[in-house]
């Protein structure tokens, strides 16, 4: 069935968590294309599953429940990983 | 460790306060700062002097959305803080996010602890994966008076700047993993239908419809509660979980502490003898609460609300050769006791051990 709208807008603030998160902590890409199909994985979904894996999580490479119950949490501006300079 | 492993190449160093949040008294803004510098002066050669006005190595600061560092904030909750690795000018310097509600108590958020975690940066420790640890990213509430920088922490600041000179060398608490042979608890109770596992400043809650093992700080859910909890019991009929700590115990109401608690113990009719309750547990069928001390046990009766008479007696007397109590709670009829790694099942009925288990056996490991 086609989503529901708010349902679509919900998806469209999840995905923005996500990318903001990815960007701001995982040294996601700006200009990454999150929605073309290209020979490599993903970036955001590569990126996300870096961030499961630091955070124990089960690694699904998917924006789950448990992910953005973490993400959602008061942190700190340095990034997880990679050079803050 | 950072990349490039950056670190001071002096180990005393200068820090200086730039501005004060209006949201704290001043002395309090201070006194959070020191005790976060203390964190890591105690476990290293490292020590920090406070100057006034000039540049300093650590120079800290509240900072308002962007403040021209190319990492803007935004506003309340979210990034609370960030510091720069050891360096000339910025580097060094810690920012915190002038709109988060900056407290020196469990309320809004407790700038000792973010301070202190951001000086973690500024001596060149990157995040840590622990979630037990200071340099975990997230924010965590610790009462500060009960802060113990963890090893995982210890280990890092020491791997860059070595040990601390004292002649006793540091230790700090060790995160619990659910699957270690070798864990211990201080507590065990059911809690509608989960079960919650403490040890230390942690509970390991185990949902039945889960596999994998929830690990968090006590104080998420209860700020208020201390680490360390000796024993706990869930009263099923009444929907309430007492806890116990030294001489005082709380009552939790369904998920909330209940207001008017601690209680001393002695309101439940133990004398002033004992000090402190090793383990419980609820007995649904008769209603009677079974408390275990040393090498004794009382019986509570929850309806009458008083001690039965004729305790406490030898726990030998009743439930074998279990020896002293850590933890207990009941399942299905079955009492299981836990003594060190070891968990005893216990039929009520035949006032039998009927198994021997691991005491992590509750955890799929």
């Amino acid at each position: 069935f086609p989503v529901a709208p708010e349902e679509a807008e919900d998806e469209g603030k999840t995905l923005q968590l996500v990318e903001n998160y990815l960007q701001n902590f995982y040294n996601l890409q700006k200009d990454h294309q999150p929605h073309l199909r290209n020979k490599d994985e993903n970036p955001l979904a590569a990126k996300l599953k870096e961030m499961q894996a630091f955070f124990g999580l089960e690694v699904t490479g998917k924006p789950d429940l448990d992910t953005l119950e973490i993400m959602k949490k008061p942190r700190c501006g340095i990034p997880d990983i990679g050079q803050y300079v | 460790f950072t990349a490039g492993n950056p670190k001071w190449k002096r180990n005393n160093l200068t820090y200086r306060i730039l501005n004060y949040t209006p949201k704290m008294r001043q002395a309090d803004v201070d006194k959070a700062i020191q005790k976060a510098l203390s964190v890591w002066s105690n476990v290293t050669p490292l020590t920090f002097r406070k100057v006034e006005d000039k540049e300093a190595d650590i120079m800290i600061s509240f900072a308002y959305r962007d403040h021209q560092d190319n990492s803007p904030f935004d506003g309340p909750n979210g990034q609370l803080a960030h510091a720069f690795q050891p360096g000339e000018g910025i580097g060094g310097d810690v920012h915190l996010d002038e709109e988060e509600a900056w407290t020196k108590d469990g309320r809004g958020y407790n700038l000792f602890i973010v301070i202190a975690h951001e000086l973690g940066h500024s001596l060149g420790l990157s995040h840590s994966n622990d979630p037990g640890a200071l340099m975990y990213p997230t924010y965590s509430y610790t009462d500060p008076n009960e802060f113990l920088l963890p090893q995982d922490d210890i280990d890092g600041i020491q791997a860059i700047y070595g040990q601390s000179n004292d002649a006793v060398q540091p230790t700090g608490p060790i995160t619990p993993q659910a699957c270690d042979p070798n864990l211990t608890f201080d507590a065990i109770t059911t809690l509608r239908g989960e079960k919650i596992f403490f040890k230390g400043r942690y509970m390991l809650r185990k949902h039945p419809a889960r596999t994998e093992t929830e690990l968090n700080f006590i104080s998420l859910f209860w700020p208020k509660l201390p680490s360390g909890i000796q024993a706990a019991y869930e009263n099923v009929e009444r929907d309430e979980v007492l806890l116990f700590k030294e001489d005082k115990y709380w009552v939790l109401r369904g998920y909330d502490i209940a207001p008017g608690y601690p209680k001393p113990i002695y309101r439940l009719g133990f004398p002033k003898t004992v000090k402190r309750v090793n383990a419980a547990y609820n007995d649904e069928t008769t209603g009677k609460t079974y408390f275990f001390t040393a090498d004794r046990y009382w019986r509570y009766d929850e309806n009458k609300k008083s001690m039965d008479h004729g305790y406490p007696k030898k726990i030998v007397s009743k439930f074998g050769k279990i020896g002293r109590v850590d933890a207990a709670f009941q399942k299905d009829g079955y009492v299981y006791f836990f003594r060190g790694t070891t968990q005893f099942q216990f039929d009520p009925h035949t006032k039998r051990i009927v198994r021997q288990m691991k005491s992590i056996s509750w955890f799929n490991c």
